[in-house]
């Protein structure tokens, strides 16, 4: 911070001075030329995306800490040169060959309570797959040595044509006032750039421009709900008394083994067996004698 | 234990026209990039540098850096340079011939078309270990991305999106379309 930024006479309980507006959901922003924000060298916004509302892919200058507030959802990261190690069985319709599935990058899931990190520059984008609206708490470390523009946060869209979230405080402070056509990182290039690029057709290339794309806002909503591949959630395995259940009964186990030392090498071999073979459910088989000697791998 | 290490650290390294560029397309070009990782005083620096040449009508298909800065000097030939902010503005679009100097700010899209039989430049960027991401072609955001979420993030039908993530097959450098293939020397 310059000089003498972080002298507070008082310090002042901060609410959103901004609000943009989407098609499925809200993006607040606090200034960041708050001295307090300012001082601690960060930018803070918080999302509200509506049911089956998808948070467009983006990237911004500084890494983000994103905590979920409220719903669950799913999200992704692209790390440039990573594998999409995510792929559909391919499937070979009647009489053709093998039609190409999609692949992608991991995908994951998030619910109350999660904390998601958002590396400088790693496109990112979320979607709420669940009943309430998600909200979540974004902090922008703005001063961290991988930021090397200026304290301003930018959100790179990779589609759409939304307004910046913060370059409004900017304008204010500068005077210019005029709002910025809202755009992409592609809609700024040429068509015929983009066509050889891609190597699309003009009508691809004028929507990923945003041209076609009426839908305010970074948060779009996707009707009928988004497929992707992704593992089904597993069940909650942990419940307060299933924890204090498996404690008591490792304790026994641990007793055990102090009694009749030599059993439990096979015994626990046998449920080490068990729990590998039955992952999530826990089978306790009454002890039997091997008449030979299992081969340990 | 000085005189092994910083008293006898490599200060030279050469990248340029390189045997052994990272990336390869007779019809295209190539481009090598020198990181702290190959050449360890750099890291002391915070700094890598990049030599690369593109041939005459062919593509750098748009991309970013996604942790540095990219201060490009043409070494040789011209090309033309698109760069686009996070606003969709396009900041710089024009040619950029030898001598001049070009600033790329971090993450901002750049794109190049080499307008030269042998486009030349040096990129120096202001961190050792540099990471470009690249918004077309194979393995790029884009095509990593989700069919779905491709689909309704560009308001596109699945075809539509199929297209855009799976048709440029080249990762970095695009030869020119047929009608413009350079004659082989």
């Amino acid at each position: 911070p310059q000089e003498n930024e972080c002298q507070f006479q008082r310090l002042n309980a901060l609410e959103p001075d901004n609000t943009v507006q989407s098609e499925a959901g809200t993006i607040e922003t606090w200034n960041p030329k708050n001295d307090e924000l300012r001082c601690a060298g960060v930018a803070l916004s918080r999302c509200t995306i509506q049911r089956n509302g998808l948070r467009r892919p983006f990237y911004t200058n500084a890494p983000q800490e994103i905590y979920i507030q409220q719903g669950r959802g799913i999200f992704g990261m692209i790390f440039p040169g990573c594998g999409e190690t995510y792929e559909e069985p391919q499937e070979s319709e009647k009489g053709q060959g093998p039609r190409p599935q999609d692949r992608h990058q991991k995908v994951e899931h998030f619910k109350e309570g999660d904390i998601i990190a958002v590396p400088t520059g790693i496109p990112f984008w979320m979607y709420n797959d669940g009943q309430t609206p998600v909200v979540a708490i974004t902090l922008i470390d703005t001063t961290n040595l991988d930021n090397q523009l200026d304290q301003i946060p930018r959100r790179f869209y990779l589609s759409g044509n939304q307004e910046q979230e913060f370059l409004q405080y900017q304008e204010k402070e500068g005077g210019q006032g005029q709002q910025q056509e809202g755009g992409n990182v592609l809609s700024g290039f040429d068509d015929e750039f983009l066509e050889e690029a891609l190597s699309v057709n003009k009508e691809i290339v004028r929507n990923i421009k945003g041209k076609n794309d009426d839908r305010e806002g970074g948060i779009v909503e996707v009707k009928g709900g988004l497929k992707v591949i992704i593992p089904p959630t597993m069940r909650p395995r942990h419940g307060r008394e299933e924890e204090e259940e498996e404690e008591e009964e490792d304790e026994r186990r641990g007793d055990r083994r102090r009694r009749h030392p030599h059993h439990h090498h096979h015994e626990e071999e046998e449920e080490e067996e068990e729990e590998w073979s039955h992952q999530v459910r826990r089978v306790r088989r009454p002890h039997r004698h091997h008449h030979h000697r299992k081969d340990r791998n | 234990g000085l005189e092994e290490t910083l008293c006898t650290m490599k200060l030279r390294h050469n990248i340029g026209e390189s045997t052994s560029p990272d990336a390869y397309n007779p019809q295209a070009g190539r481009f090598k990039t020198l990181t702290s990782i190959d050449f360890p005083i750099l890291g002391w620096l915070g700094l890598a540098a990049e030599h690369g040449s593109i041939y005459k009508n062919a593509l750098f298909v748009p991309y970013y850096n996604v942790n540095a800065n990219s201060i490009l000097y043409v070494l040789n030939g011209s090309a033309w340079f698109q760069v686009v902010d996070c606003s969709g503005n396009a900041v710089f679009n024009g040619e950029l011939n030898e001598g001049q100097v070009l600033t790329i700010p971090q993450n901002y899209a750049a794109a190049i078309k080499s307008l030269s039989d042998n486009f030349r430049y040096v990129a120096f960027k202001t961190n050792d270990i540099p990471q470009i991401a690249t918004l077309a072609g194979a393995n790029s955001e884009i095509s990593a991305l989700p069919l779905e979420v491709v689909a309704h993030a560009f308001n596109l039908n699945r075809d539509q999106a199929r297209q855009l993530k799976n048709n440029n097959p080249y990762k970095f450098l695009v030869p020119p379309p047929q009608s413009q293939l350079r004659a082989v020397a």
